[in-house]
């Protein structure tokens, strides 16, 4: 089970992370892209789960997971 | 709603737009109308009106493409990204482009083209995302009630932030629950050019096209190419009412001169001249003179020819004088008795135009030389 999760895990980071380079305009580099409380990733998160009125955790939870797999506009949320 | 940072806007009112290429996933009948039907939903709050191109450059360039298609932003596949828009600018500007790897349907199937569209064109008119869910203009796409005018409020204070509101209706929107294409064939009120009772209201050449006015629509015809558009007069001239009574062009100013009751525009291309409308008396006429019925402009002559009931009067150019009397148009137009509905000129000849009928008239030899069904240059 851990792999599983492990994997399906890095496949969800991987899937915001690319929402967010998409759609909030996020630039992926080695070290933006860590997971850490204040990393420009994590801010990036927070932006997008303030526009969708989701709660706002910087974690990648299911709400945000959800939102991340609808269908959508191609233009960014946030003015680039 | 939001705009785009700096607030980018049309400066017109009147703008054009192509679908470049179609998807294979709907008939191309049924892309005109989902777009036409999506341009509508904007104009239909603003003062906005749209005109489709088949040829050339356009303000709002439609087009469908898979993956990367020549911008910065390709497509990823089925799912994830549906379109993208363009904020109003030139080149790329207003441009609209649609995911080719989404099945485009016209119902709440697949991925509805009309719904899409209408949201990517707020883009194409200058609104951003918004962060409401109800909103057209928010990001993700939701199932929706077609038969709902898919406008939040949202929706329309952001784009009558921009354009003001529509001039002819009032501001909320919200009770039309159907969007009127025009084009829909059902609505009884849309004439047809199959009609073999049909009657214009006016005729005129216009920049090396034909146009003909029933109530508030026209017709467009360039006699080099088989089809005509089909437009509301409203989408060329917003200002102008429907059912004008006469209508001329003079190609030398550029200007085609649209007469209703006792007053007059002149338009150059889709721009009202400023200072119309003015008085039918300006022109040289007496002022118990309230409409005409038909008038054309013939450019060998450099004479206006202007026609109520069974009279005329013409207006030259040269000495800029307006005839004292009116003559009989039988005396100078042999074989046209009467009251006439229109009347153009093309190469040497007069088409006019009353009741179910045409006539053509040979100006050299000053006769009738063609009777014609009246939809004779429109092909049915």
């Amino acid at each position: 089970f851990p792999a599983n999760t492990r994997q399906t895990k890095e496949e969800d980071i991987q899937l915001i992370q690319k929402y967010l380079e998409n759609y909030y305009g996020f630039e992926k580099d080695g070290e933006s892209s860590v997971w850490k409380s204040n990393s420009p990733i994590i801010q990036k998160l927070k932006e997008m789960q303030e526009f969708f009125g989701l709660e706002v955790t910087g974690k990648p939870d299911s709400g945000t997971l959800d939102v991340v797999q609808k269908r959508r506009c191609g233009f960014p949320d946030i003015a680039g | 709603f939001s705009t785009f940072a700096g607030e980018p806007k049309w400066a017109k009112q009147v703008l054009t737009y192509r679908i470049v290429n179609y998807t294979p996933d709907l008939r191309p009948a049924d892309v005109n109308a989902a777009i036409k039907k999506a341009l509508s939903v904007w104009s239909s709050v603003t003062p906005l009106r749209f005109i489709k191109k088949d040829r050339g450059d356009a303000d709002i360039m439609i087009s469908f493409a898979a993956r990367d298609h020549n911008d910065f932003i390709p497509f990823d596949g089925p799912g994830g990204s549906l379109a993208h828009a363009y904020a109003p600018g030139k080149d790329f500007g207003g441009d609209a482009h649609f995911d080719e790897d989404e099945t485009w349907t016209k119902s709440t199937e697949g991925t509805n083209l009309f719904y899409v569209a209408a949201h990517e064109f707020g883009h194409s008119l200058g609104l951003f995302h918004s962060k409401d869910p109800n909103a057209l203009m928010y990001p993700v796409y939701r199932k929706f009630d077609p038969s709902v005018l898919p406008l939040h409020q949202d929706d329309i204070s952001g784009i009558q932030y921009l354009y003001g509101p529509s001039p002819n209706t009032n501001n909320d929107q919200r009770e039309s629950t159907e969007i009127k294409d025009p084009t829909e064939s059902k609505d009884p009120a849309l004439p047809s050019i199959c009609d073999s009772n049909l009657t214009f209201d006016a005729v005129t050449t216009f920049r090396g096209e034909i146009m003909f006015f029933k109530d508030k629509h026209i017709w467009r015809k360039h006699p080099a190419v088989s089809t005509a558009d089909f437009n509301l007069i409203s989408s060329f001239w917003p200002l102008l009412p429907p059912g004008v009574d006469a209508a001329y062009e003079i190609p030398e100013n550029d200007e085609t001169v649209i007469f209703k009751d006792n007053e007059f525009w002149v338009v150059r291309g889709d721009t009202i001249v400023p200072g119309y409308p003015q008085k039918l008396y300006t022109l040289g006429f007496s002022k118990d003179i309230m409409k005409i019925d038909a008038a054309f402009h013939n450019i060998n002559e450099g004479k206006t020819y202007y026609f109520i009931a069974d009279k005329f009067w013409s207006y030259d150019k040269r000495s800029q004088s307006m005839d004292r009397k009116s003559l009989l148009i039988r005396d100078a137009f042999p074989g046209i008795n009467g009251k006439i509905d229109a009347v153009f000129q093309y190469e040497n000849f007069l088409y006019f135009f009353y009741g179910k009928k045409q006539f053509e008239f040979d100006l050299d030899k000053k006769r009738v030389t063609r009777f014609l069904k009246t939809n004779f240059w429109i092909p049915c």
